[in-house]
C-alpha cells in the first residue's frame, strides 16, 4: 500500500526528462 | 524547479478547524517523500482535464502546489492569486493547448519527484506517450498531423484511440487517452475518482500518522 515501484536509468539526452527540461 | 520545495502541510485540519477537504499534489509528494505511481499520474491527469474542460480555465499550471485533490476524488487547479500569471500581455488567459502542456510538465515531475538529475525514471511506453503529447514533446513523423480529432464521438467507442494519437489539442484528447489505458473505457471517470479518492485518503491518513508519531 503507497508504495511505488519503478525503475530508474541513466538520463538520456533524447529522453523525456530532458525534454521536459529543455520546456522548463 | 517547479515549486517543489518544503510544502507545509500543517495540521489536518482546515482553516476553521475542520477536516482537510483537499491537498495540493506538492503536499502529496512531500509527505510520501516519493514521486506519485503511475495510475495516480493517470487519474490526476484525467480528473484534472475534466474540471478544466468543466471550468474552462485559462491559467497555467505552474508547479505540483497549483494542484489540489480533493477527498471525494476531484482534481483542480487552485484560485489563481491576484497576480499569478500576469506577465502575458498583463492577462492570465492561455489556449488549451498551452494549459495541458503545463499540466503534463508537472505531471512528470511529480513521476520523477527526488530523482537526481542524471537519473530518469522507465515509464509504461502509454504513459510517455500520453506525457509527450501533453508537453508536445513528440516527436512528428510528419505523415500524418491531423491531431486527435475526438471531438464529438464517445469516450466507449475509442477503442483503437491509442494508435490514432499524433497529436493533442483538448482537454478531451487527454481523456480520452486516459480512458484508452483502461480495460474498460466507459469506466474512466469511476474508475479514476476511485484512485484520486484513495490518494487522498492514504495521504491523510499518513499525516496523521506522522503527526501522532512527532
Amino acid at each position: 500500500k503507497g508504495k511505488s515501484l519503478y525503475k530508474i536509468k541513466p538520463r538520456h539526452d533524447s529522453g523525456i526528462k530532458a525534454k521536459i527540461s529543455m520546456k522548463t | 524547479a517547479g515549486g517543489e520545495g518544503p510544502a507545509e502541510p500543517g495540521t489536518a485540519s482546515g482553516a476553521a478547524g475542520g477536516p482537510r477537504d483537499a491537498l495540493s499534489l506538492r503536499e502529496i509528494l512531500c509527505l510520501y517523500n516519493q514521486p506519485i505511481n503511475e495510475e495516480q499520474a493517470w487519474a490526476v491527469c484525467f480528473q484534472c482535464c475534466g474540471s478544466l474542460r468543466a471550468a474552462a480555465a485559462r491559467r497555467r499550471v505552474r508547479s505540483a502546489a497549483d494542484i489540489r485533490v480533493w477527498r471525494d476524488g476531484a482534481v483542480t487547479l487552485a484560485p489563481a492569486a491576484a497576480d499569478d500569471d500576469a506577465g502575458k500581455l498583463g492577462c492570465s488567459h492561455y489556449t488549451e493547448t498551452e494549459i495541458i502542456e503545463s499540466l503534463g510538465i508537472i505531471i512528470y515531475k511529480a513521476l520523477d519527484y527526488g530523482l537526481k538529475e542524471n537519473e530518469e525514471r522507465e515509464l509504461s511506453p502509454p504513459l510517455e506517450q500520453l506525457i509527450d503529447l501533453m508537453a508536445n514533446t513528440a516527436e512528428a513523423d510528419g505523415s500524418n498531423d491531423e491531431g486527435y480529432e475526438a471531438a464529438d464521438e464517445g469516450l466507449e467507442d475509442e477503442g483503437d484511440a491509442k494508435r490514432k494519437v499524433s497529436a493533442i489539442r483538448s482537454y478531451r484528447d487527454v481523456m480520452k487517452l486516459c480512458a484508452a489505458h483502461l480495460p474498460a473505457e466507459s469506466e474512466a471517470p469511476k474508475h479514476y475518482q476511485a484512485v484520486c479518492r484513495a490518494l487522498f485518503a492514504e495521504t491523510m491518513e499518513l499525516h496523521t500518522f506522522l503527526t501522532k508519531i512527532k
